[in-house]
């Protein structure tokens, strides 16, 4: 395990900017949180924002729920708010097949065998 | 361990899996050495079930195909250079397992000397329980868990990756089961630099 405390090993990570974002919570905003709301989408925890109207850098009852439930399925307190832990966990290197699927939690598994949805 | 939505599985009929190396040239890896790491891969879930893989012939179809991209090729699930995303699959029966060709990929026991590196067997174990219908687990530990350290190697079936498979495919009469592993010292994590958990 990377030793806690060390400052950010120097190799490009693309999420590594969440790493800012620890701490925020239900009605706060700050700059990144759009781009945080992209990356919860592409895994499924969000749908996807229109073109007309882009995710916004809000911490609104939407991302609550979402983190959330990335929380759950990770194993971590689902308090909703972007605790150190749940931040660590997201900027983890990961496989890029979604978690949620059409709003079914693949990693569910009492509701995973039961829906339809894309195939990736 | 879970399914994905609809539970997509090869069918009965289907048993024997070709595949096929088709974009590699994106990797400094080797091809003898590619097919080695693919073989040992596919091997791990053959083992535990009735499913058996062999490399298809060069041009011939294969079942499921294996390549390295880079950024967005074509499949609307583009990757983003060096960690974060590092490879996706497809559920049965398309086939299609598409690696990260920005990632610093290493093999065997180098996986823990590099930082950032990405050892390529872990994530083809990984990808290829979605290449036979598993998704995502909630097991820390289990291979079809979503997240990697980078240093790490994670290559064995954990008794959660086995039921799911074993499931859907019915069980090996001569798989040994699920080798137990040591709570301090696993062969299976060798991290040394999780950009993770800093």
């Amino acid at each position: 395990h990377f030793p806690a405390g060390l400052p950010e090993p120097p190799f490009p990570n693309p999420w590594s900017a969440f790493q800012n974002l620890s701490g925020c919570h239900m009605g706060d905003e700050r700059d990144g949180l759009a781009r945080l709301k992209g990356y919860l989408s592409h895994f499924g925890y969000l749908p996807s924002a229109p073109s007309s109207s882009p995710f916004t850098d809000a911490f609104d009852a939407d991302l609550e729920a979402a983190i959330a439930t990335y929380q759950r399925n990770f194993g971590l307190e689902a308090t909703g708010a972007l605790d150190p832990s749940t931040v660590t966990q997201m900027v983890a290197p990961r496989c890029g097949v979604a978690d949620v699927i059409n709003g079914t939690s693949t990693m569910d598994r009492n509701s995973s065998s039961s829906a339809h949805g894309r195939h990736l | 361990y879970t399914y994905f939505p609809g539970g997509p599985m090869w069918p009965p009929f289907r048993r024997d899996l070709t595949y096929a190396l088709t974009a590699t040239s994106a990797t400094s890896i080797d091809r003898a050495t590619l097919s080695a790491v693919f073989a040992r891969a596919f091997a791990r879930w053959s083992d535990a079930t009735t499913l058996r893989f062999a490399e298809a012939a060069p041009g011939a179809d294969a079942d499921i195909t294996i390549g390295f991209y880079a950024g967005d090729h074509g499949d609307g699930e583009g990757f983003d250079g060096p960690l974060g995303t590092l490879a996706h699959a497809f559920s049965p029966t398309d086939g299609r397992f598409h690696l990260d060709a920005a990632e610093a990929w290493t093999v065997g026991d180098s996986a823990s000397s590099s930082s950032g590196a990405v050892d390529l067997e872990s994530v083809a174990v990984h990808e290829i329980g979605h290449l036979l219908g598993l998704g995502h687990s909630s097991v820390q530990g289990s291979i079809m868990y979503p997240t990697i350290r980078t240093g790490t190697r994670k290559v064995e079936l954990e008794t959660d990756d086995v039921q799911g498979i074993q499931s859907l495919y019915g069980t090996n009469p001569d798989f040994k089961g699920v080798a137990p592993t040591s709570p301090s010292t696993s062969s299976r994590e060798t991290d040394s630099s999780a950009a993770a958990d800093s």
